[in-house]
């Protein structure tokens, strides 16, 4: 999934 | 990643690190809010449902574990350890947590930022995250003092959200879509509800005195 869909941070 | 955030995770693990060891070392849970580590156990596993389908980086997920399995262990210790029950107050933790649950979970249905399981289970744990520490705070304020690793625990749990604050200003400015007022806003209501634990708790360290929170 692209980076800013997903969630990066914990 | 930048330092800002780095710094907030490593302050979060540190809170639960200090907590853990609180609770095998000295093989007690006097002061600590169990129900606050129930939240934290639920908001941890709502949180990282997508631990095993997306893959972010090795630091993200070797983080997710410790977490997931740290907060657990809290919990199971405070309830199921033959020692450390025994210290456990539950006629002073007496919150209704689960009045916060069922509010946070109808929240993210209504505010979210896409209509599916995985990001209403996210912002569901975005917005219980922010008021866990309740049940905790009431407990100090009940119990009055608090010893110097319970403060230590609340000091740093306040501190990495404030860190992660910090992170989404630098982040907003340095990456041009970076935009979630969700997230801002339930981590800025989370760092206020601290905000008032943080000034006794410093007034209390300045004049060397223990910790006393106003009735």
């Amino acid at each position: 999934s692209d980076q800013l869909d997903s969630h990066d941070e914990l | 990643m930048n330092i800002f955030r780095l710094a907030g995770d490593m302050t979060h693990l540190a809170s639960v690190l200090v907590l853990l060891l609180k609770i095998h070392t000295i093989k007690s849970c006097a002061g600590i809010s169990l129900k606050t580590q129930e939240l934290y156990a639920l908001v941890f596993a709502t949180r990282y449902l997508d631990l095993f389908t997306d893959y972010i980086s090795l630091y993200n997920t070797l983080m997710k574990l410790i977490f997931l399995v740290s907060s657990f262990s809290i919990v199971w210790y405070i309830r199921h350890h033959k020692i450390v029950r025994r210290s456990y107050d539950k006629d002073q933790d007496t919150f209704r947590h689960y009045f916060l649950v069922l509010p946070c979970f109808l929240l993210a249905l209504v505010i979210n930022e896409k209509f599916t399981v995985k990001e209403i289970m996210w912002t569901f744990s975005l917005y219980l995250e922010a008021v866990a520490i309740l049940p905790q705070l009431v407990l100090l304020q009940r119990t009055r003092n608090i010893d110097n690793l319970t403060g230590q625990y609340v000091f740093l749990l306040g501190a990495y959200r404030s860190l992660y604050i910090l992170n989404w200003i630098y982040r907003y400015f340095t990456e041009p879509h970076y935009v979630h007022w969700i997230t801002w806003i339930s981590g800025l209501v989370q760092t206020l509800l601290y905000a008032d634990f943080f000034y006794y708790y410093f007034q209390s360290w300045k004049n060397n005195v223990k910790l006393e929170l106003p009735a």
